[in-house]
């Protein structure tokens, strides 16, 4: 038996709406530690790492390893029925071959369960090693979405080249270039509004605008957003989603031809 | 412009 309890169903709203331009089908892994999902886009230029822990759910049960595949459009539909301020439930037996999501509204007068069939996905999974960065930076995510919509209007790529100096996202396109420099915050008041950078070695790397724009449908989750980068190594994109996991983008960098 | 690389240039399949 699989159940989980979540008092907002919002977060699960808004993580659908941070995955649903990158993947049209994905693979929930559920056990005792939380749900966890892994999947690439269909180019496998980016990767989705989710990971939403039991401690972070209202009532979280899991007595085997279960493996949901799961349609995201169908996904969607379903929890476009709850409301931002319904629980919802995920339920699903053993072995079923159905998920059921349970909708409450908060005086308990609506209650809803829509059930969905689950798909028997083979999806490629790659083992991620553990990496020091030679960069990390956290802004605020509005203005890095801020960002990547700005810079996307000129070119296809952006360039992030972190130094010392700070951070600079470049690009240039038909109709001339852009350059958007952002310096560490100087005193930090209020950590969420904060650019820090640490940096061990500078990194230049380039990166197509698209992807970061899906991954910016992330913002609602998470007030700041950190980039880690190192020479020649895909970018990770981490949104930190208060008080039950993240859900992190790998990104491979556009390369010498 | 450079060439967009896959996520298999650099991790492995499990």
């Amino acid at each position: 038996m699989f159940e989980a309890r979540l008092l907002k169903s919002s977060i699960l709203k808004k993580v659908l709406e941070a995955i649903k331009d990158l993947l049209t089908q994905a693979t929930f892994d559920c056990d005792d530690n939380g749900i966890q999902l892994q999947a690439m886009d269909n180019s496998h230029v980016a990767l989705v790492s989710l990971l939403l822990r039991a401690d972070g759910f209202d009532k979280y049960r899991c007595d085997r390893n279960v493996t949901m595949g799961m349609n995201l459009g169908s996904m969607t539909k379903i929890l476009k029925c709850a409301g931002d301020k319904d629980t919802v439930t995920m339920k699903a037996q053993d072995n079923a071959d159905t998920v059921t999501f349970v909708f409450e509204s908060p005086n308990q007068e609506k209650v809803s369960d829509y059930e969905m069939k689950l798909m028997n996905l083979d999806l490629e999974h790659l083992g991620i090693p553990e990496t020091e960065y030679s960069c990390t930076i956290r802004m605020p995510s509005a203005e890095f979405a801020r960002m990547c919509r700005d810079l996307s209007q000129f070119g296809e790529s952006i360039v992030i080249s972190c130094t010392k100096e700070g951070v600079k996202f470049s690009t240039s396109g038909d109709i001339g270039s852009a350059n958007i420099k952002l310096a560490q915050t100087a005193s930090i008041d209020k950590e969420d509004e904060a650019v820090i950078i640490e940096m061990d070695e500078p990194v230049t790397l380039t990166f197509a605008c698209q992807y970061l724009n899906y991954f910016t449908k992330a913002t609602s989750l998470s007030p700041q957003v950190q980039l880690s980068m190192s020479a020649d190594v895909p970018l990770v994109v981490e949104y930190r989603i208060p008080d039950i996991g993240h859900i992190r983008y790998y990104l491979a960098p556009k390369i010498e031809e | 412009k450079g060439k967009q690389a896959t996520l298999m240039n650099f991790f492995k399949k499990k």
